[in-house]
């Protein structure tokens, strides 16, 4: 991947 | 935020507060894997490094100052309390931790997402979480009597992640997101190293006996 993924989760 | 993750959060939540109270109320730490505390401290620090630079949402954050919070004051209770920490079982809680920070952080420097300084963090805290529990469960088999709340507490702590598999799997479904394999694949480590556990805290619920792992 190339864009960073949200860190949405704990 | 769907209900899976949510009750994953809520079932973490609760294990935090068994532990508390475990704490708390009996003034003592028996059965207590110090080193599994340590790790999950860790864990949280190098995890919610973010937390004073991206603002996900009010839940969010609250929930990272609690795990960060808590995790810190149980290290420093069974390591500074005078009393709590006479009850800490020193001698029984020899794994060897260091080993698991040490692996972990080389996992993390060949495969995370994305190699800049907080992914290759946020993949230590994910592969450290998923064998912290080593520790606190080969303490157990050590331990012969330990005390229901903290069998609760290691149940809670257990559910928490297998809650979170269920999350990626629906958002997987409905969003699309195909998550991170990282995730993924500590998650289900994680989980299935419970899986022992979560046979013999069946059995003891349902014989209703104290839960006894095999030596």
């Amino acid at each position: 991947s190339g864009e960073a993924l949200p860190h949405d989760e704990l | 935020m769907n209900i899976f993750r949510f009750a994953g959060d809520m079932t973490h939540l609760v294990s935090v507060l068994l532990l508390l109270l475990k704490i708390y109320a009996t003034k003592s730490c028996s059965g207590i894997s110090l080193k599994t505390q340590e790790l999950y401290a860790l864990v949280f620090l190098t995890r919610y490094l973010d937390l004073f630079t991206d603002f996900i949402s009010i839940y969010n954050t609250v929930m990272k100052v609690i795990f960060i919070t808590s995790s810190l004051a149980i290290v420093w209770c069974m390591r500074a309390h005078p009393t709590v920490r006479r009850s800490y079982d020193r001698d029984q809680d020899t794994f060897r931790h260091h080993f698991l920070v040490l692996l972990s952080f080389i996992m993390a420097l060949f495969f995370p997402d994305l190699f800049t300084t907080r992914e290759v963090l946020w993949a230590f805290s994910i592969y450290l979480e998923a064998v912290a529990i080593l520790p606190q469960l080969v303490l157990l088999q050590r331990c012969r009597n330990v005390d229901n709340l903290t069998t609760h507490y290691i149940f809670f702590l257990g559910s928490y992640r297998a809650l979170y598999v269920l999350n990626w799997i629906y958002r997987y479904f409905t969003e699309k997101h195909a998550g991170r394999w990282i995730s993924w694949i500590s998650g289900l480590v994680q989980t299935v190293l419970y899986l022992d556990f979560f046979y013999y805290y069946f059995i003891s619920w349902k014989s209703s006996e104290k839960l006894r792992l095999p030596a």
